[in-house]
C-alpha cells in the first residue's frame, strides 16, 4: 500500500491512498484503502491521513475517521492521537500511516518492524525505512 | 499563508532488516524521494494539496518496488484487484475505485471521481468501464505484474498447504 498527505500553501488538506492488497487475498476482497473514514480521510477542520496495514482492522475501527474524530472533538494532538491510534487502538495487527495536521505537523506511526516513508518540506526531505 | 508540507508512506510491509539488500534499500529509497519531489514541486507552485497527493501516489503505483499499480500484490486466482482512493479536505469530497483491474493509476480515477462526488466508490468492471469511459486508457492486468508477486503468491499458497501462513513475512504477506 502507498499513501500521501499534504498540506498546502492555502491551508487545504488532501489525503490518497492506492494499493494491491495482500497476497492470495480473495478475489473480490475490499480492503481500507478504499473506504473513505477507514484508510483515508481528509478534512480542513484536522488532519489528512493514509492508512497501511491489516485493512479489516481499519475497517473495523474507522481508523481516519477516529483520528479526526480525536482532533476535532477531544482536542488531542495529532502526534497524541497517532500513537495512540498504532500502538494501542491497532496493537497487534501490522498497521501505520502518515498525517498531517492543519498546522502542518507530520507524524507517520507504525508498529511493524519497517515502513516506507517520508516527508518534504521547505527546506527538509527525509526518507527512512528502518528505525533509522 | 502556510508552509507546504508533504507526507507518504510505502507500505509498513517493510523488507526485514537483515533482508534488505543494498540494491533494494537504495531503489526504496530513490523512489521515496521521487514521490516526495514529484508532489512537492507542484506544492511550491501553488498547487493544491490534492494536487500534490495524487502526484506522490502515481510515482510510487509506477514503481515496482512497493504493492500499488505496477508491483501490486496478486490475489489467490492470480490477478491483480487495485484499490484506491482520495480526499479533499477543503469540500469533504471523496473518490474512490475497488477491486479495479485494468487501471493503470487507479489514484488518477479516483481523483475524478471526487470530482463528481457521485458516484464516489465503484467497484470491479464498473470502475475499469468508468475509468476507460473518461478517457483512461485501459492496460491488461498483467502490466502491475512483476517476479517477485509471482514468487510470494506461489510462497503464500504453498504456506497455505503446508498449515504455516501465520509465519508468512509481511514482505510475502503485501510486498
Amino acid at each position: 500500500t502507498v499513501g500521501a498527505v499534504a498540506l498546502d500553501a492555502h491551508g487545504h488538506l488532501a489525503a490518497a491512498t492506492s494499493t494491491g492488497g495482500y497476497t492470495a487475498k480473495p478475489p473480490g476482497r475490499v480492503g481500507d484503502s478504499p473506504i473513505i473514514g477507514a484508510g483515508t480521510w481528509a478534512d480542513d477542520r484536522t488532519c489528512a491521513m493514509s492508512g497501511t496495514g491489516k485493512g479489516e482492522l481499519f475497517i473495523r475501527v474507522a481508523a481516519g475517521h477516529d483520528l479526526h474524530a480525536r482532533l476535532l472533538y477531544a482536542g488531542q494532538t495529532l502526534e497524541h492521537a497517532a500513537q495512540d491510534l498504532i500502538h494501542r487502538t491497532l496493537q497487534g495487527v501490522g498497521a501505520g500511516l502518515c498525517a498531517v495536521d492543519r498546522h502542518g505537523n507530520v507524524v507517520l506511526p507504525y508498529n511493524t518492524e519497517g515502513m516506507y516513508r517520508g516527508f518534504i518540506t521547505a527546506d527538509t526531505l527525509h526518507v527512512a525505512i528502518h528505525e533509522d | 499563508m502556510p508552509t507546504p508540507v508533504l507526507a507518504i508512506h510505502g507500505g509498513c510491509g517493510a523488507i526485514p532488516r537483515a533482508s534488505l539488500t543494498p540494491e533494494t534499500n537504495a531503489a526504496a529509497r530513490d523512489a521515496l524521494r521521487r514521490a516526495l519531489q514529484a508532489g512537492y514541486a507542484l506544492l511550491q507552485d501553488g498547487a493544491s494539496a490534492v494536487d500534490a497527493v495524487t502526484a506522490a501516489v502515481q510515482v510510487m503505483e509506477d514503481d515496482p518496488v512497493f504493492n500499488a499499480g505496477t508491483g501490486a500484490a496478486l490475489n489467490r486466482d492470480g490477478v491483480h484487484e487495485l484499490d484506491a482512493s482520495l480526499m479533499d479536505g477543503a469540500t469533504g469530497r471523496a473518490g474512490a475505485v475497488a477491486g479495479a483491474r485494468r487501471i493503470r493509476n487507479p489514484v488518477q480515477v479516483a481523483r475524478a471521481l471526487a470530482g463528481v462526488s457521485d458516484p464516489l466508490l465503484l467497484i470491479g468492471d464498473a470502475a475499469d468501464a468508468w475509468a476507460e469511459a473518461h478517457g483512461f486508457a485501459p492496460v491488461p492486468n498483467t502490466h502491475f505484474t512483476t517476479r517477485a508477486r509471482q514468487d510470494a503468491l506461489r510462497a503464500m499458497l504453498e504456506r497455505e498447504t503446508l498449515g504455516t501462513t501465520a509465519r508468512a513475512t509481511e514482505f510475502e504477506k503485501h510486498g
